[in-house]
């Protein structure tokens, strides 16, 4: 891809009120794997999707679009490679 | 030459004596630690870190929790597993509790156990070295070694806020010179919550590399996560105090600790994956953990410290030494400050001390100034400025800040070249930062959107005043002029505090001051008016000596009277607790009671720019600006001047070129005025005015001399002129044929070997070709111009000749 490409992967970052609970239901409901919380912030849950390609140049959409109607979540980005080197 | 002592007796504090000068430990690489025992004298080592200053007094990093964010961490390395500490460690790319690295042929991820070893390999075990923090826990985040997304990012910046003190990163967006990136928004908010919430609310103290970009010409501005408020930029300084290759300069960095430089210059020694030891760890990347381990001690010394304590206390303790930089400048705070070092080389022993006996800071306050949306255009070679009147938001109580920490801009410019901008921003009290410098590989067309540069070099100064951003467009390269920059909007965020950050610390004195009258003193009720000066507390009597408390401020007298004004007078300052306060005796009005915070002076004296100082004549490196009667600095290398741009002596090693000092370069360079070097001349000059064959002033072995360029034969219209010079020497070099010659063998006009068109070479001249070739075979009007020529023997005559050519010149 072009170097300045974006590259989605098949982890998806989501914020979901309501508790742990209802972010698993939530990820069964659309087919992911609720990874748990994203280190200590509240609500923000880790989504992974085993049947999406890895790495894309394309965002992902289909159900991927359908989870962010869902009432309880508030938030939903599909997680995009960033470049970081070690200095 | 090592006087053992016992580094138990190091566990407990304990003050320094003389008897415990000399530490060893039975560490293989201890006697390589140079910049933990710097002052052994040995070496040519001229200041250190004060590691051992700060161990002696008993701070070795005992519970304080030190994980490094990387590709993981060799728990069992034997210098590492007795600190290791796996609640400060996790593999998030592996999605489990084990940080251990992944081992390839190549090593690749031995990083992270490079960075943990030099803040807590134990001490004295017989392997390797010591860590600067060598009782600190240690944890390690495997998330280097896979995709790395703003996810994952966010879950190493938030593991375990309560139990881990400090991250340590060395990572970062490209340092390629080209690239503007910082945390994403999951980063953002782990940042931001660390800082609220981490450490029982004191805050989780992030400390990062600033960048090595240095030799791709970049800037740690365009990275947002070291140019980030809430991280600990930190720089680095080769052992001989000199900016090393890989060094990003910019005004976000807080401090430095040594790292590697040149090959003259000793190396950082720390462990290594599969259980070894390495000296090439090097870069900002073994500055980083460095500064954590010192910060550790500080820790240890008051766990207190709330994330701003510890900056507070990096920037009072941080100091320039011998570390050689160009833009050393006191700040209005009285602080050095550089962009390439930030406040200096850390102390370990002084933070340690300071951490000791140390006070919060009052509480952060956040303004942000309306921002500035008029639209002005950036033209190439030309400046924009704008200057911006902030009052500090003195109108609300909660984000009003006097005393400055940060000062962060937020920019939006589109431009067609980013690399070609650079930004400076001065301070009301006249502090100049540069925000950004042009990048030579930069050339996005995509500008800056909202992008916050950010600034420590006005810390501890006064917010409120005039604020000026200045954006400077230098095309590096043909560019079109169809579409020039535009500053569309910029705004200034202003940290820092209502009251002065060291005045709670005597608190109680000025409580004291402050209170009213006692009991005694009212023993008879007045009831009149009051004077205007007075609060609303009234007063004992009319006058503005018998206010309770004042409205403004509050003068006191020898006798301990005091008296309401509504204006400190000549001679006094007013302090956060509105009272006048006399200036040193050689000021006329000052910001404070030292001899180095006057801001007028007497009359009879100057004000020394720079230190704020009061002096009856400029000293070396000033002249007197006689309309403000300041004595200012100098231009830069300057011994002596008599302007701000007339210099009349240079300092060592430079010279005075013109009104100007330069670097005075050996034999074969020039000095290279953008990048401060000198740069060797082309291969054709011996010596050389600037750069290529066009600028020598003296050629190579082999060539010669053609005007100002050096050549290896003589060019057409250049003829070879040898001359011997007093000293016998034969000079050789190519003169200019005489302006009626094409090509020539010597000077002057008869030496002529071909001839221009339209001439003709007669005898070694060249003489015009006219159309009279002939006398009788001429048309009717020349010809008979001719025979009047011949008739009247005008051709004898030498300026006449060429008027009938060959007839003349041939036959007279």
């Amino acid at each position: 891809p072009p170097c300045n490409a974006r590259i989605y992967t098949n982890h998806w970052a989501v914020r979901i009120a309501g508790g742990p609970d209802v972010a698993e239901r939530i990820a069964d409901k659309y087919g992911y794997r609720n990874m748990g919380q994203i280190g200590d912030l509240k609500d923000h849950y880790h989504f992974f999707h085993s049947r999406t390609i890895k790495r894309s140049t394309l965002s992902s959409r289909g159900r991927h679009s359908f989870i962010s109607m869902e009432p309880k979540v508030e938030w939903i980005q599909q997680q995009v490679v960033k470049r970081r080197i070690k200095r | 030459d090592y006087q053992l002592v016992p580094p138990l007796s190091l566990t407990s504090p304990a003050h320094s004596s003389p008897a415990q000068n000399n530490i060893f430990y039975n560490d293989a690489k201890w006697s390589s630690m140079w910049y933990i025992h710097c002052n052994d004298n040995v070496h040519n080592c001229q200041s250190d870190m004060n590691i051992m200053g700060a161990w002696k007094r008993g701070y070795t990093g005992k519970n304080v929790v030190v994980t490094i964010l990387d590709d993981g961490i060799e728990r069992n390395h034997p210098d590492l597993f007795q600190n290791y500490d796996p609640q400060a460690s996790f593999d998030v790319n592996g999605n489990d509790m084990d940080p251990m690295p992944r081992y390839d042929a190549t090593n690749e991820n031995k990083h992270g156990t490079r960075c943990a070893g030099e803040v807590a390999a134990a001490a004295n075990n017989s392997h390797c070295i010591v860590g600067i923090a060598y009782n600190a826990k240690i944890g390690g985040v495997r998330m280097l070694d896979g995709d790395v997304t703003d996810m994952v990012e966010a879950k190493s910046l938030s593991l375990q806020p309560q139990h881990i003190d400090i991250y340590s990163a060395s990572w970062g967006p490209d340092d390629d010179g080209k690239t503007v990136d910082g945390p994403a928004s999951l980063a953002r908010q782990a940042f931001e919550n660390g800082i609220r919430m981490g450490r029982k609310g004191r805050g989780s103290i992030f400390v990062w590399a600033s960048g090595n970009g240095g030799r791709s010409r970049d800037h740690c501005s365009c990275d947002g996560y070291t140019n980030s408020i809430y991280t600990i930029s930190i720089s680095s300084t080769a052992e001989s105090g000199r900016k090393p290759w890989y060094l990003e300069e910019c005004s976000s960095t807080l401090t430095t600790t040594y790292s590697s430089g040149e090959n003259y210059d000793r190396k950082i020694i720390t462990t290594d994956l599969r259980h070894r030891c390495t000296d090439s760890h090097t870069g900002t990347s073994a500055s980083a953990p460095m500064a954590a381990a010192i910060i550790a001690l500080a820790l240890e010394a008051n766990a207190r410290l709330s994330w701003r304590d510890v900056q507070h206390i990096i920037v009072k303790t941080s100091r320039a030494g011998h570390l050689s930089a160009p833009d050393w400048k006191t700040n209005a705070a009285g602080y050095n400050v550089s962009h390439l070092y930030g406040f200096g080389l850390m102390d370990a022993e002084a933070m340690v001390m300071e951490a000791e006996r140390w006070t919060h800071v009052p509480s952060q306050h956040v303004c942000v100034e309306t921002a500035d949306r008029q639209i002005r255009t950036i033209r190439p070679e030309h400046v924009v400025r704008s200057v911006y009147k902030a009052t500090g938001c003195n109108d609300n109580p909660n984000h009003h800040v006097i005393y400055l920490e940060h000062v962060v801009v937020r920019i939006t410019i589109t431009h067609p070249r980013r690399g070609d901008l650079s930004i400076n921003l001065t301070s009301p009290s006249g502090t100049k930062s540069q925000l950004l410098a042009n990048r030579l590989f930069d050339h996005s067309m995509e500008g800056f959107k909202n992008w916050e540069f950010m600034t420590t070099h006005c810390w501890g100064e006064k917010a409120a005043g005039d604020w000026v951003l200045e954006i400077y467009d230098s095309p590096s390269q043909l560019r079109s002029q169809k579409v020039p920059g535009k500053l569309k909007e910029w705004s200034l965020v202003l940290y820092g505090t209502s009251v002065h950050p060291y005045s709670l610390r005597s608190e109680k004195t000025r409580s004291a001051e402050m209170v009213g009258p006692t009991e005694e003193e009212l023993t008879e009720e007045y009831i009149g008016p009051c004077d205007s000066e007075c609060n609303e507390n009234g007063c004992e009597g009319p006058g503005p000596h018998n206010c309770i408390n004042c409205l403004h401020y509050f003068l006191k007298f020898k006798n301990n009277t005091r008296m309401c004004v509504s204006e400190c007078p000549s001679g006094f300052f007013r302090d956060d607790r509105k009272r006048c306060k006399k200036c040193s005796s050689l000021c006329e009005t000052c910001v404070g009671s030292r001899s180095d915070q006057c801001t007028t002076c007497r009359t009879g004296f100057h004000l020394n720019e720079g230190f704020n100082t009061c002096v009856a004549s400029c000293g070396d490196g000033f002249y007197l600006d006689l309309d403000s009667n300041i004595c200012r600095r100098c231009p830069e290398n300057c011994k002596k001047c008599t302007s701000f741009n007339i210099c009349t002596e240079c300092k060592p090693g430079m010279s005075l070129q013109g009104n100007k000092c330069q670097m005075t370069c050996d034999p074969g360079t020039y000095y290279n005025g953008h990048r401060r070097t000198c740069e060797p001349c082309h291969r054709a000059c011996a010596t050389c005015a600037g750069t290529g064959i066009e600028a020598c002033s003296k050629c190579a072995e082999g060539y010669l001399l053609e005007d100002w360029r050096c050549v290896l034969t003589c060019s057409t219209g250049y003829y070879l002129s040898e001359q011997t010079s007093d000293s016998g020497q034969l000079q050789r070099s190519c003169k200019k044929c005489d302006h009626s010659c094409y090509e020539c063998l010597g000077p002057g006009e008869r030496n002529c070997s071909s001839c221009v068109s339209g001439y003709n070479l007669e005898a070694g001249a060249c003489v015009v070709s006219t159309i009279c070739k002939d006398a009788n075979e001429e048309s009717w009007a020349e010809g008979s111009f001719c025979v009047l020529v011949k008739k009247n023997n005008l051709c004898q005559r030498k300026v006449l000749q060429q008027l009938c050519c060959r007839t003349c010149s041939q036959k007279g």
